[in-house]
């Protein structure tokens, strides 16, 4: 101590100890990736590599919602016309987004990034398909698909959430009309189907930053129930998918349950670090991302009333709602 | 931000997908 106190002992330097720590981590990290490279090589799938729970507390910790209302609220501001091409050039840019098929092409037309990031297409720019019974209810990439099994969803190849958790408890059956015509129901998964002979299916559509923000429902269905998830706003991208188990769990969302001519039907909308907030257009009672809710609980709002015994009714291919910046 | 699907259907239906591709809303998903 007392050597210390004179200056003689070894001086702390915090950029050599950044230095070596975060080397150090990106050395194992490289090193993990070449040992999947090699298992490739030789024809065996790597397992994905997923953070561990000090990593994921970490990441949690970081302020996201914060950050995402900082976010919104700084596009939320008028940008002066001459300088609204020059920042909307660079987004679409670095994006690649396709002004060709924007209702309006005229950059000059949208006062921020928000109202930029919210715009609509042209009407002919989205055929929807008149033969399939199930639509792409947004323009966006592929992360997975397929049969619910044991309760787990998949997120990305390998990589599962819990349909229970994701979706909360089955309290909304009371606002559907259907009976169920299964046996008694053995696990979650099986409360869900509500008749013999059908399966449990689900798909995960990635929006990126410069895909079209709005999303439309993607069958002919009858929407009874909304439950909203506040929650953290991680990156949804697919590396943070790939890594985070239970991501969708963590993040902020609004599910949609209902039914359509099959039995039970359900969307989600997941909101990220710099698209934070959801809107529903027949949901005006519904606000995201704000400070008043607080994570780990849900808030339940059923559309059956005694006035409106059928909910909400959607069309294949109809406006239903939009992801906001911040 | 991400949209999931969870639905009830027959066991024959099946996606049209692969993983990873681009999708444009109104494109079918799948098929029974």
């Amino acid at each position: 101590l007392s050597a210390a106190a004179l200056g003689l002992g070894p001086r702390v330097r915090p950029l050599h100890l950044l230095l070596a720590t975060g080397g150090g981590y990106l050395s194992y990290d490289q090193y993990g990736r070449y040992k999947d490279r090699q298992l490739e090589s030789m024809g065996i799938e790597a397992p994905p590599r997923l953070a561990n729970k000090t990593q994921v507390a970490l990441y949690k910790s970081i302020p996201t919602r914060l950050l995402s209302r900082a976010w919104g609220r700084l596009n939320q501001v008028e940008l002066p016309t001459w300088l609204r091409k020059p920042i909307y050039s660079l987004y679409i840019w670095t994006f690649g987004v396709n002004m060709k098929e924007a209702a309006v092409e005229d950059l000059h037309h949208y006062r921020n990034l928000s109202e930029f990031f919210r715009r609509k297409l042209k009407p002919q720019a989205r055929p929807v398909c008149d033969s399939h019974c199930v639509i792409s209810p947004a323009d966006g990439k592929i992360l997975h698909f397929g049969r619910v099994r044991n309760c787990e969803v998949e997120q990305v190849k390998g990589v599962t959430y819990s349909l229970e958790t994701f979706l909360g408890p089955q309290t909304w059956a009371e606002s559907l009309a259907s009976s169920r015509k299964v046996a008694e129901p053995s696990s979650f998964q099986d409360m869900l189907v509500t008749k013999e002979g059908n399966e449990l299916f689900h798909c995960v559509v990635y929006l990126a930053p410069g895909d079209y923000h709005c999303f439309h429902s993607p069958t002919d269905w009858r929407v009874a129930h909304r439950r909203h998830f506040p929650g953290s706003l991680m990156s949804v991208n697919p590396g943070v998918a790939r890594w985070i188990k239970e991501l969708f769990c963590h993040n902020e969302r609004v599910v949609l349950c209902g039914e359509w001519t099959h039995g039970f039907f359900s969307l989600t909308a997941v909101g990220a670090t710099n698209v934070g907030s959801i809107r529903i257009y027949f949901d005006k009672e519904l606000h995201t991302n704000s400070p008043r809710y607080s994570k780990g609980s849900y808030n339940d709002f059923s559309y059956v009333s005694n006035g409106n015994q059928e909910g909400v009714c959607m069309r294949k291919g109809e406006h239903l709602g939009e992801f906001n910046l911040g | 931000s991400t949209i999931v699907l969870l639905f009830e259907a027959p066991r024959d239906f099946t996606f049209s997908l692969k993983p990873g591709q681009k999708i444009r809303f109104g494109e079918a998903l799948g098929t029974m």
